[in-house]
């Protein structure tokens, strides 16, 4: 538990830094293929005239991003192993985003579990889960729910295939989190984006 | 360090223990919502005739599973928050087993990192992802796919409407892992559930 309290105060040390430096920081965690990566693009699309923007990614092992076609710095860390990014690791990365960047996106390590108890220092932290991953999803995971400002649902475009109602899941998360934003998207459609860059206050 | 070895020494105990009371046990990971559940269950009702079958299931939270509706005996753990289940904390489940028991079914944590440093003391390790979770999936992952005796891509039902090549998934398998049999399937229609009773050897 002392690695918890060290990190959560070297969190706050990273939040100071973004906010001398004027960046607005914003997490996206969730699991594994859930749509952070596409998610992210997709905001940038719409938004990338009004902010600097810089992305950090962390992967165990390289992940062949297409944000970088978009035109917007991004910096890859690979962890080799390390099931979450924490605040003293990513301290470093964010040091050498380039100095107009006033807002970045840090995706973590694809895991629905291990970082939740481990924040980066952002002012946002976004919980991504599918449609796909199944009705349960959100129940099974109650501490990740917690700790989320905003929740996305995404895959909503394979909706008829699944046995899957996202109202269901809408209504787990308000019960876990009342607090939470909660957003159903399609990063394939773009469905939700819009609903999405709003709750981040983009 | 000392962790994984201590680990590593206490499954081989459980090995000898299921060894000697004549119970098989097939491990399932993979990450959250991948089909683990699903896919075990479609293996039961398969082979439910042929072996006395119990299921030890581990999730952070409740998981409201279907395979008690098999009529299979089955073990719910939750662990509050670990990501992974590992060889010291099944041992007092696994002695529970009932007696007659000689096929187990341990479905770990839903999480592709952690999970893949603890092994349980099983026969096999099988690694479920969904083809939901994108083309990177495998090789983002070569830690987990390494140790791995049976790999399987399930959720193939929904291939037409995803940017997804299964056949790449398999190379991508075939070139971290040669050794493991890779096993394309969808629970939701029992495709390559036979093929995958038949690398388990059920
Ligand atoms: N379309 C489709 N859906 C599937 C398939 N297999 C499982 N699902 C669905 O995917 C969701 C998750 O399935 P589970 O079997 O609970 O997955 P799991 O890996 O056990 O999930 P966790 O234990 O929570 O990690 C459920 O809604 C299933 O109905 C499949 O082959 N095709
Ligand atoms: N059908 C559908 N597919 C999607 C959607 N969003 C993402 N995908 C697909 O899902 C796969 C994974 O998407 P990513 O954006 O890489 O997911 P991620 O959460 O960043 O994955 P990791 O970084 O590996 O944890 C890719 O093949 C995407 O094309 C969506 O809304 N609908
Ligand atoms: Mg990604
Ligand atoms: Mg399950
Ligand atoms: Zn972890
Ligand atoms: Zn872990």
């Amino acid at each position: 538990k002392d690695l918890i309290q060290a990190n959560e105060e070297l969190a706050d040390e990273n939040k100071n830094y973004f906010k001398n430096r004027g960046i607005r920081a914003i997490e996206f965690l969730g699991n594994i293929g859930s749509g952070k990566t596409s998610l992210i693009a997709k905001i940038i699309e719409k938004v990338k005239d009004k902010y600097n923007i810089a992305v950090i990614n962390g992967d165990i092992a390289g992940d062949p991003t297409d944000i970088e076609r978009l035109g917007v710095s991004t910096i890859q860390i690979n962890t080799g192993g390390e099931c979450h990014l924490d605040a003293k690791y990513i301290r470093p990365f964010v040091e050498k985003l380039p100095s107009e960047t006033n807002l970045c996106f840090i995706e973590n390590v694809g895991n629905l579990i291990c970082p939740f108890e481990f924040p980066l220092g952002c002012e946002h932290r976004v919980v991504v889960v599918g449609l796909t991953d199944g009705p349960f999803i959100i129940r099974k995971h109650p501490v990740t729910f917690r700790i989320a400002t905003v929740a996305v649902i995404n895959k909503l475009d394979l909706q008829e295939f699944l046995d899957n109602d996202p109202k269901k899941l809408v209504e787990d998360c308000k019960s876990i989190n009342p607090k939470a934003a909660v957003v159903l998207t399609s990063a394939k459609t773009g469905k939700g984006i819009e609903e999405l860059i709003k709750v981040l206050n983009l």
